[in-house]
This record gives structure tokens, sequence and C-alpha cells, in this order.
């Protein structure tokens, strides 16, 4: 569905930041195709 | 019983969650709402993405978040589970998605905020870290540009002081020319030109609707059409109010919506012939009704069989491309009650006998638009709609029939009396949650319900 809305999922490293210090995880994130 | 004066569904302690909790009801999704913000995102939106959000269960002075998982959607609302609770719902908040607090996740390391457990489970987990990139690994976010793209969709082109043609609530049959006044999520108040103030500098006329209202036309649009239009009285002086204390600008064509081109062809609707309408004047009626004038572009009047005054004044303009009209024969083949002309009665009735006594013609059923494009809406969903005899107030509703394109819609707590017809694209009927996103004050349902 987010393929015909013209828009795709992709990978994403993202930041955590907690009081116990800062990580980063991968997740899946939607994007424009542009 | 008049619902003129309206409620507000805050003050008066209505929070949709509890509401849709309590009678085991669903909300339409937002994706069957085309003109609605991010209708186009939301199929990116699902139970089990994960946010960030404010943590509210925090005894620190700052404004802290933590992470949750969506476990309910409803419209553009979201039921929450803070990680760290397992399968302990006790803490499980409802946010709206459309408004600024709910994140995806990696916001709050790009914005300086810091994630904070609440303190219920602060320390029930020994190793956050550890705990949470297991969770969060390979696990869906929201879209990062959510907000943008809300952002984007209320943007809109009407500002307070530009001049429109709309219809004129004291007489459907003729138009008006108004001024914006206000803009809420892409509906305008409108202010009559010659509406008239009150002592006080108060409005004592106006009318709201969509800007893709098929009731709002731009200037010049009535000359251009042939419709009528009520001359402005220039003796009533509306310069006090602010919006008319600029120049007014004109509305043009491209700030409305286009409407489906009509190909005339051969045939095209003729004065008198029959058809169902929906009345315009009670909408939860579909009507025997009759073409009473040709317009230009596609445009038609409709007058509604045995109650028309006589003078005209109560015909309304229909595009020939609307879902509100309909070919004779569509309640009967829809089982829905035709509403019939005073003296008719539901068990002699039919359509041939009365074109042959009435010696008119059924208007040909291909010159309706019959395209059904499908929609999500079924029997039950709630949603926040227009009492469009009262366009000022948007409601807690329900789907109570579909019928092909049409929606029959219960306003929650009212007699069905009220129950209006409307179509599945109607700029008219939001999303659970949209008055929330846009500010526009909700009525709660009234009575036990």
């Amino acid at each position: 569905a987010a393929e015909a809305s013209g828009r795709k999922w992709e990978q994403k490293q993202v930041q955590i930041k907690t009081l116990e210090g800062e990580f980063s995880v991968t997740m899946w994130a939607s994007d424009d195709k542009k | 019983e008049s619902r003129a004066f309206g409620q507000d569904a805050t003050l008066a302690g209505f929070e949709w969650g509890s509401y849709l909790e309590k009678s085991g009801f669903l909300a339409a999704p937002v994706s069957c709402f085309r003109h609605a913000p991010l209708c186009a995102q939301w199929d990116d939106i699902y139970v089990g993405l994960k946010v960030e959000v404010l943590n509210t269960h925090t005894a620190l002075p700052s404004k802290v978040y933590w992470i949750a998982t969506v476990v309910q959607l409803t419209g553009y609302k979201a039921l929450l589970r803070y990680e760290g609770f397992e399968d302990d719902d006790r803490f499980d908040l409802w946010c709206n998605i459309g408004t600024a607090d709910v994140h995806p996740i990696g916001w709050c390391a790009v914005n300086s905020k810091l994630l904070v457990p609440p303190q219920e489970i602060h320390h029930h987990i020994k190793d956050w870290k550890s705990y949470l990139m297991e969770r969060l690994v390979g696990a869906h976010t929201l879209p990062v540009d959510l907000h943008v793209k809300m952002a984007d969709s209320l943007r809109c082109t009407f500002r307070q002081g530009v001049r429109v043609e709309v219809v004129d609530r004291s007489q459907v049959c003729r138009t008006r020319l108004a001024v914006v006044d206000t803009v809420i999520g892409g509906r305008l108040r409108l202010l009559y030109e010659d509406g008239g103030l009150g002592p006080s500098g108060e409005v004592l006329s106006d009318f709201w609707c969509h800007t893709q209202s098929p009731l709002v036309h731009p200037v010049g649009w009535s000359e251009r059409v042939g419709h009528s239009i009520k001359e402005t009285d220039v003796n009533v002086n509306m310069g006090s109010h602010p919006a008319f204390r600029k120049v007014p600008q004109n509305s043009v064509p491209d700030q409305f919506k286009k409407l489906r081109t009509v190909y005339l062809g051969n045939t095209f609707f003729e004065e008198g012939m029959k058809l169902e309408a929906v009345d315009p004047l009670n909408l939860g009626n579909i009507c025997v009704a009759s073409v009473r004038k040709l317009l230009l572009d596609g445009y038609i009047m409709v007058g509604i069989d045995g109650v028309e005054i006589g003078d005209g004044s109560d015909w309304f303009c229909y595009h020939a491309s609307s879902h509100a009209i309909l070919p004779v024969g569509y309640c009967e083949s829809n089982d829905i009650p035709l509403t019939l002309p005073p003296g008719y009665d539901h068990t002699t009735f039919t359509w041939a006998k009365y074109l042959e006594e009435t010696g008119t013609l059924a208007a040909p059923r291909r010159l309706f638009n019959t395209d059904y494009v499908g929609h999500g809406f079924t029997p039950g969903m709630k949603l926040e709609a227009v009492d469009l005899m009262e366009p000022r107030l948007v409601c807690v509703a329900t789907v109570r029939r579909c019928v092909g394109r049409l929606l029959l819609l219960h306003f929650d707590g009212w007699e069905p009396e009220f129950d209006q017809w409307v179509d599945c694209q109607s700029p008219e009927i939001y999303p659970v949650g949209w008055c929330e996103i846009t500010g526009y004050q909700l009525q709660p349902p009234i009575g036990p319900e």
C-alpha cells in the first residue's frame, strides 16, 4: 500500500538518547520516494 | 429542538477513546477521507508502530519523552502503550497522531530531548539499553515526514477578506456574495456582504462550508452559469468587522475543486424530467423531484415535487455529476424509503404510474454519475460530521447505512429525523480526532448515549 501511494519503506539508523546514554538502532521508516 | 447553540466536546468531558471503548464501535479509518490531512500517508500508520511520546508519568520538572507502541487506532487517535509495560494496559494513553507530541523514533535525540521511562517501571528493567534494542531493532516507526505532510495538507489558499459566491441560506435557489472571515482546517466561515451587524458588532448572518464544498464558488460563477444571485444591499455597512476592513480580494476558479466534466452529447437533462434527489432542506430524505431549469457547465436546478412554493425560491442547484441526484427507481432498488409528494401513498405509488399521470419523462439513467470508486465505510463506523443544516457544527456521528457512494449519517444522541445522506467523498465528513488537530469545536453526543 505504501508503494502504491508513492512512498517506500527504508531502513534508517535512529539515535536513542536515554538517561543511561546514547545508542543507535536500525528501524523501518517510510518516506516519499522522491 | 435546535442544535444551533452548540457545545464544546472537551468542556463537556467527551473523549473519543473512552467513548469508543464503551460503545464497542470502530472509527472510520483516516484513509476513507480523501480530503483529510494525512489520508495519503495513512497506509503507513498501523498497530505495532513505535513512537516517541510525552511521558506523563514522571516526577521530573522538565518535559521528557518515552517510547511507546501503537496498540489501537481509531481515526487519528492512537492508543499507546509505553515500552516496558508489556501486557499491562493500565497506563495506556490515547494520543492524536496528528498533533505535535507524537514523533518518529529518533526525534528526541535530534531535538535534544531526553527519553525517560515512566516512574512505575523505571526500576523494573535493569538494562534499558538491551531491552530497547530488542524491542526496536527491525520494528517500524512513524513516517519521518508526518508532521511536514500534516502542515502541508492544512495549508489553505483562502484568507480573511477573500470574496466568494455561496448559497444564500435564507433562499437556497440563489447565491450571495460573502467574504471569508475565518479558516479552520479548510472550513470557511463566510460572512454575507450584506448580512448586517448587531448592536455590539456581532455578525447576523454567516455560513460555514469546506473549501471543496459544492455550495461555494468563485466570484463571477453565478453570472457565468446563469444561476440567480442576490444583489448586495449596499445600504448595509459591514465596514466595522475585521473581515471587511481590508480591500476585498475576489476568489478565482483555481481555488476551488474542479468538478467532473459533463459531456452533453446528444442528450442531457431537460426541464420537467423526473428524478430522485436528496432534499437540500431535509437531508435525510430522498424525494421525488423534477429538473426545473438548466444552467450552463452541467448545472441544473431541481425542485422537490409537491412541496414547491411555486416561485422557484426553493429550487436547488445540483451539478449533473452530483451523487445527490439519482435516477428514478434508485430508492426502490436499494431499499431506501422514497419521500413521495403529499397525497401519494407508498402502497400504491409506482414511478410508471406517476410519470404517466404527470405526463413527464424520467431523466435517462445514463445522465447520472454512477461511478462507484469504492470506499472503506461500513455501518457502525464513527466519524466527525458537519450538520449540514447547521454547518457551523461538527458533530459526533455514526454511519448508519452505506448505499453505493451514499452514506446515511446519524448524529449520536439525536433522533433519526436529523440523519443526513452524504456522498462518501463529501468534504464535510472527517476522521475521529480531526477537530482536535484543527482546533475546531466538536459537538459531543447528547443524552445517555
